[in-house]
């Protein structure tokens, strides 16, 4: 019931008392930071003409806006001098861990995300969504194939006038790696360990989806649902999220230098192998 | 060359949209995906012979030299006598690698592909106890034993003895590089000799969860 905080030397982040993650705190600068899960559910059309189109594996067509997951997440604290964790689980299938390693400078989040529920008959697009005070005015950024950062403007487009009938997946953009947003004081940025689908439907907001699972094909050729399985239940996806957040006018490195240099690491990790040292000593194996 | 062809062909069927956006039916994405980790698998050959000699450049694969091994069996045909294993655990995802939970003893090799040096907080999924990891100079690291989150100990296809994840600092690691990390399970005392004996009785939850592990 009572607000917990994680952190090392060079940030903190808070969780309100219903669990959710609520500020990030560097140099002694709070600002806000609240993350959580929310879900489309897919629509679902007979597929006759445009307007009619079900969401599925070529589509992404939500039917109205997010659902709320949950109103409290239950949290389990874990504090040490390498890492310290916050274990929270939304529901049956939707946890993450929110963890600050002792010597880094951003907050890494680990979601595990399914079985989704369909008893209900409806397909769910499951997005991770951040909220900050950013004024960023619509715009936000998006990488293209982990290089250049392409300049995104909600319900707009740079060549044509576009009256947006679809007021969700129409600012919708493939993310391979970042996806960021920023005013004149603040900048944050979410880097993802896989391609999603990502947006900024509200200035502040970013959001990516992590999982989907949907009932109906969507007539683009493959007339097939997009409802992964293993082992007889919905397929369960776990991945991560790493986020940089930063004033604006930090000195050097810049925030978007420390986010490329992160996202290096990231993404052409190093390689981890394990050997068996039988009844090896440490002297020995030295 | 064989290895590495099984993992070109695959490479060349996953040019495909499909492939890349996951627009094919399940079953061939069930098949793209059994490609993929038999190419990636046969390729694990390479690796241990590349990272053999670099750990040792004197060493010389010993055992059927030359012989195309068909990259199918490469899990069936015992290995050529290495001086180092230098296995995968392809479910460090879900926190899950049989050689960490069963072996006392082991070493973590990072291979690190960038062209500058790097860190990485290590973790390694463990059966609980307690740990010593030492480096290549004889220098102790220090480690975090943190729980892995029921969510994932509830996961209905993690086959798994692991309750922990032994985390460390790997710094320094050469660009271009590798470091490797000595892993020995430490019994401690007679009472942890005898807790050793015994198999590992679930510890009675102290308090509601959040203290026990604060």
């Amino acid at each position: 019931s009572e607000e917990v905080t994680i952190g090392n030397k060079y940030l903190n982040v808070s969780f309100d008392s219903n669990g959710f993650l609520s500020t990030i705190t560097i140099g002694g600068v709070t600002n806000r930071l609240r993350q959580t899960f929310v879900y489309y559910e897919g629509a679902l059309g007979n597929n006759e003409e445009m307007r009619n189109r079900s969401s599925g594996a070529y589509i992404f067509r939500p039917n109205g806006t997010e659902k709320t997951v949950t109103e409290t997440v239950q949290l389990r604290v874990v504090k040490g001098a390498t890492v310290q964790e916050v274990h929270q689980t939304f529901n049956e299938w939707i946890s993450q861990v929110v963890r600050v390693y002792a010597d880094e400078g951003h907050v890494e989040f680990e979601w595990l995300v399914g079985p989704i529920p369909v008893e209900d008959g409806i397909g769910k697009e499951v997005v991770s969504r951040f909220y900050t005070a950013a004024q960023s005015g619509g715009v936000f950024w998006t990488d293209a194939n982990g290089r250049e950062m392409i300049r995104r403007v909600r319900n707009h487009r740079d060549t044509w006038n576009i009256g947006l009938l679809e007021k969700i997946s129409g600012n919708y953009y493939p993310v391979t790696t970042k996806i960021a947003l920023e005013d004149e004081n603040l900048r944050v940025a979410v880097l993802n360990d896989r391609a999603q689908g990502g947006s900024s439907l509200q200035d502040g907001s970013l959001e990516l989806m992590v999982h989907r699972r949907l009932l109906h094909d969507d007539a683009f050729g493959v007339e097939e649902a997009l409802n992964e399985k293993a082992f007889g239940k919905g397929l369960v996806a776990r991945g991560k999220h790493w986020v940089v957040f930063g004033a604006k006018q930090s000195a050097s490195p810049t925030p978007e230098a420390r986010e490329r240099f992160l996202q290096n690491r990231m993404l052409l990790p190093n390689w981890l192998f394990f050997s068996d040292v039988g009844e090896s000593t440490y002297e020995e194996w030295q | 060359e064989p290895h590495l062809n099984v993992l070109r062909e695959a490479m060349g069927v996953m040019q495909h949209h499909d492939a890349i956006t996951g627009t094919e039916k399940q079953h061939v994405a069930n098949d793209y995906a059994r490609m993929l980790h038999r190419a990636v698998g046969a390729c694990g050959a390479n690796t241990k012979v590349v990272l053999n000699q670099i750990v040792d450049p004197k060493f010389k694969r010993s055992g059927r030299s030359g012989q195309p091994q068909d990259a199918g069996d490469y899990h069936a045909q015992p290995s050529p006598v290495y001086k180092f294993g230098f296995e995968t655990c392809h479910l460090l995802n879900v926190s899950q690698c049989e050689l960490t939970e069963s072996k006392d003893s082991f070493t973590v090799t990072l291979y690190n592909p960038l062209a500058h040096a790097g860190h990485e907080y290590v973790r390694v999924p463990v059966p609980g106890g307690r740990y010593i990891v030492q480096d290549y100079r004889n220098v102790e690291v220090s480690t975090q034993l943190v729980p892995i989150p029921e969510s994932v100990l509830n996961l209905n296809y993690r086959f798994s003895n692991a309750t922990a994840e032994l985390v460390f600092l790997a710094n320094e690691l050469p660009p271009l590089g590798f470091k490797s990390y000595f892993v020995t399970r430490a019994v401690d005392s007679l009472d942890d000799f005898i807790h050793e004996a015994k198999p590992l009785q679930p510890e009675s939850p102290v308090g509601n969860d959040s203290t026990r592990w604060h």
